[in-house]
């Protein structure tokens, strides 16, 4: 399986949405 | 800078550099939705700063054991739908560890309140395992030090064991009964374990957001690579992780920022009140043999602009999950393969440097003020693609040795 690990996540708001099932990114978060 | 050559990030030698002094994300004074604090667990901004920092490559070598567990935990699961679960009589002698069994480690941390009064802990934030857990006294077999006093159960008015059949005791991958009382245990890749009572408490997340009857484990054999931390976190998609077990509160939603480097902070927020601009959403792949894990679909991957040469179906294949634990990012060996040769041809112009553990395309900037890095972009299902940050791009041992941040798997259908 390939792995996105937090480096590469680093700076982005990572949003996780169960309900709605997708995954979100917005750059520049932090 | 960007636009130079294609797409570019130009930045100073030292912004790479890790600082000795906290720089910390500067927070509004009022949110209306749960934020934590999110700091690397070995920089200056973490409570639990430990001396000595580890290095770079020790770092890797535990990030190493990790992906193996995880590996090893997504193959047993696609031959055997559900781990035996075992009985044992006694804490910390009878309950089964299996290697494998759980995946661990990780380098972000928060603090939360546990207990009625609450009683600080900062842990390990993790979504790449399902069980909160913190170290309890009286610590019946062995504790490992941590930064804040150690969880003492009968000092909180609200602290309860769960019984041996009570649903969530069921729910655990392993499990134990002592007495009636539902006993958990956790190991992960690299050997560390945490063993003890599955308890429910009050989990206070902020002064204002409080979960009764949290359920975690209460651990009194506990030994491992957790640092100073208390504990962990799990922020899977398993039944008993943090996020489930706050469904109705705050529908399954929950959101982080890492900071790019070990001297700043990011967040941790729950509930759909996270910051939402410019956040673009693909879809979260769930696979009911490994519940605990967020699947993805990256589907394409692009160096300096230009989208490199790889089919959908290396990437298709192997799947991809998205895990706060891991550190470096793996690849299909041949979707690495191409990044690889792509960011070394636009890296021409720099002097190499020895691999770093996993790391095997790295650069030595000694004597660079600025240097110019490609932009790498991984590009989603949904059109969605997100283009690095270079905090993203590049894992720096030092000034003579810092490298691209990716690794390759075994073979492409690992």
């Amino acid at each position: 399986v390939g792995i996105l690990g937090n480096v590469q996540q680093k700076t982005f708001n990572v949003v996780y949405d169960v309900s709605k099932k997708k995954i979100g990114f917005g750059p520049g978060a932090c | 800078v960007r636009g130079e050559q294609g797409s570019y990030h130009k930045i100073s030698i030292h912004s790479l550099l890790p600082s000795k002094v906290c720089s910390s994300f500067k927070e509004s004074a009022n949110f209306n939705f749960t934020r934590l604090k999110v700091t690397h667990r070995h920089g200056p901004c973490s409570p639990l700063r430990s001396h000595p920092t580890p290095l770079p490559e020790q770092i890797l070598d535990e990030d190493r054991s990790r992906v193996d567990s995880l590996r090893r935990r997504i193959a047993a699961a696609a031959t055997s739908a559900k781990l035996d679960r075992q009985r044992g009589s006694q804490v910390g002698s009878k309950i089964p560890v299996r290697p494998g069994s759980s995946v661990s480690t990780g380098n972000y941390v928060v603090t939360v309140g546990f207990g009625t009064p609450k009683r600080d802990q900062t842990v390990i934030f993790d979504t790449g395992s399902d069980i909160t857990w913190i170290q309890c006294q009286p610590c019946v077999t062995y504790c490992y030090e941590q930064q804040d006093p150690i969880f003492n159960p009968s000092a909180s008015s609200t602290y309860a064991n769960i019984s041996c059949s009570s649903t969530y005791c069921s729910d655990l991958d392993i499990s134990g009964c002592s007495s009636s009382a539902c006993l958990y245990g956790v190991q992960y890749g690299d050997n560390s374990f945490s063993i003890g009572f599955f308890a429910q408490d009050t989990l206070s997340l902020s002064p204002t957001d409080v979960i009764p009857k949290f359920p975690f484990g209460c651990g009194e054999r506990n030994r491992g690579l957790f640092g100073k931390a208390a504990g962990l976190m799990g922020l899977g998609h398993g039944k008993l992780s943090l996020v489930t077990q706050t469904y109705q509160k705050y529908g399954g939603v929950f959101a982080y920022c890492l900071p790019p480097t070990s001297s700043s902070t990011g967040y941790l927020t729950f509930g759909t009140g996270y910051p939402s601009s410019k956040v673009k959403f693909t879809p979260m792949v769930t696979d009911a043999s490994t519940p605990t894990f967020y699947y993805l679909n990256l589907m394409a991957i692009s160096v300096a602009g230009q989208r490199l040469p790889i089919s959908a179906k290396v990437f298709n294949d192997a799947g991809t999950i998205i895990d706060s634990g891991t550190v470096i990012t793996r690849l299909p060996p041949t979707a690495y393969s191409a990044l690889r040769s792509a960011f070394r041809q636009a890296m021409s112009s720099y002097k190499t440097a020895s691999a770093l553990s996993i790391l095997d395309t790295c650069y030595d900037f000694t004597g660079h003020s600025t240097v110019s890095i490609p932009t790498v972009a991984l590009q989603f299902g949904g059109g969605v693609t997100m283009e690095l940050d270079l905090s993203g791009t590049l894992y720096v041992g030092s000034q003579s040795q810092v490298c691209l941040a990716f690794a390759a798997n075994g073979d492409d259908s690992d």
